[in-house]
């Protein structure tokens, strides 16, 4: 379900249902660059479940991912809090791909960093489509060209 | 395994980063 207030897609918060699966911290950022090529991330994502820093299915509570041109941000389902705040000139990259479980689930693998871009984290959540995980793309895309053309 | 769509954002700010 997406639900996004405003019209135009400068002052768009959409909504979507995700669950979170878990975040990798304290990645060197050199290291990081290594994970440039999406393969790569998907590879170090696989491999981090493998070998347990990352688990294979996501906690069955849903929880609400905002986009918008401010960032990021997921909420628990009531919204009542906000579990996670990524500010959007600290989101470097987005992934999305197919969980590969035949499910047509997909997984959003979120690259942040810190102000001294010194560090980086992968922050991994499940969605339930390739569409939803489309749109999600969609407007994370749109509100970095949003703060691209309003931030000079 | 991944053979379907893979979709990459990427925050301009860190283009080649």
């Amino acid at each position: 379900s997406t639900k996004s207030s405003g019209n135009s897609a400068s002052d768009t918060c959409a909504e979507f249902r995700v669950k979170y699966v878990g975040v990798i911290e304290k990645l060197q950022f050199d290291m990081s660059r290594t994970l440039q090529e999406p393969l790569d991330l998907i590879n170090y994502i696989d491999a981090a479940q493998q070998d347990g820093r990352l688990p294979f299915v996501p906690g069955d509570e849903d929880m609400i991912l905002g986009v918008s041109k401010y960032g990021v941000k997921l909420a628990s389902a009531d919204q009542c809090d906000v579990l996670h705040r990524h500010p959007l000139y600290l989101v470097v990259r987005m992934l999305c791909y197919d969980d590969g479980l035949g499910s047509g689930k997909n997984l959003l693998a979120l690259k942040t960093t810190d102000t001294k871009q010194e560090e980086c984290s992968i922050w991994v959540y499940q969605c339930g489509s390739s569409e939803q995980a489309q749109s999600i793309c969609k407007v994370l895309s749109a509100s970095f060209d949003c703060a691209l053309t309003s931030g000079k | 395994i991944y053979k379907s769509a893979v979709t990459t954002v990427v925050n301009p700010k860190y283009e080649g980063k």
